[in-house]
């Protein structure tokens, strides 16, 4: 069986909200370690990872690894049903076909109590490279769900282009073309510092609205990691302390 | 701007 407690739902909302527009139904893999998630969109361009570890529960509990497989439209609105600050159990007989979700009001009484079906979905983990990136950037990740949302209304796509003058983003659109540096600072250790290392100069374009919707999960973390080579899938990791979100995006290529 | 691949071509697929 699975029983899991997180100290606040808000965690859960935020997580959900940084997926759902991507993936429509999932498996949650329990196991020992914790809940793991991976799903690619429909349209097989990206794929999301998550990791929430044991460790980061109030109580977790997980005899043999399930799948919990979960329609994400679902899951949402039951967890509309939770206040951020509630202490949220999520539990799961074995073989079981529903989730059981309880909310414990920080400050009163109150005890809400819901089950949600699961769903049999046929899903294969994927296999995914470990890569060596020939290009890190790290900034705040506020700033980067500015950046996207901003080009995102002049253009589809952005080139992002890693250089030892710091990372640049642009975008053409049919009435207007726009760009933005963003320069390395000085200060590593600020929580605004933009940090880029680098091994050799990249250049690639991807679909902005991928990573406007990748942006999202700036709610769950204040730095965002850019990590890309020439030619291979752009890699966007949130770490929270609880665990990470991962986001990888096939490039474009040609024009 | 571009063709857009897919993550097929780049990660090991089922």
């Amino acid at each position: 069986m699975l029983e899991a407690k997180l100290a606040e739902a808000g965690t859960l909302k935020k997580l959900l909200d940084a997926i759902k527009e991507l993936v429509t139904d999932a498996n949650f893999e329990c196991n020992e370690e914790g809940i793991n998630l991976q799903a690619m969109d429909n349209s097989h361009v990206a794929l999301v990872a998550v990791h929430l570890e044991a460790a980061g529960f109030k109580r977790y509990r997980c005899d043999r690894p399930m799948p919990l497989g979960v329609n994400l439209t679902s899951l949402t609105k039951v967890l509309k049903c939770a206040k951020d600050d509630d202490i949220t159990t999520l539990k799961a007989a074995d073989e079981a076909d529903v989730l059981n979700l309880v909310y414990e009001a920080k400050n009163s009484d109150r005890i809400a109590e819901y089950d949600m079906k699961l769903m049999d979905i046929d899903s294969d983990t994927l296999g995914i490279p470990d890569t060596e990136y020939d290009a890190r950037v790290t900034m705040p990740s506020a700033e980067f769900t500015r950046v996207v949302r901003d080009l995102s209304q002049l253009g589809e796509s952005v080139r992002i282009e890693v250089s030892k003058e710091g990372v640049r983003f642009a975008s053409e659109g049919e009435a207007a073309n726009g760009s933005v540096l963003m320069k390395q600072t000085d200060d590593d250790e600020d929580t605004q510092a933009i940090t880029i290392e680098m091994n050799q100069h990249v250049s690639l374009t991807f679909s902005l609205k991928y990573l406007v919707n990748f942006s999202k999960s700036a709610s769950l973390c204040p730095r965002v990691q850019l990590m890309m080579s020439n030619d291979v899938p752009l890699l966007v990791a949130y770490d929270f302390g609880q665990g990470y979100i991962r986001y990888y995006l096939a490039p474009k290529i040609g024009d | 701007m571009g063709r857009q691949q897919t993550l097929a071509k780049f990660f090991d697929m089922p």
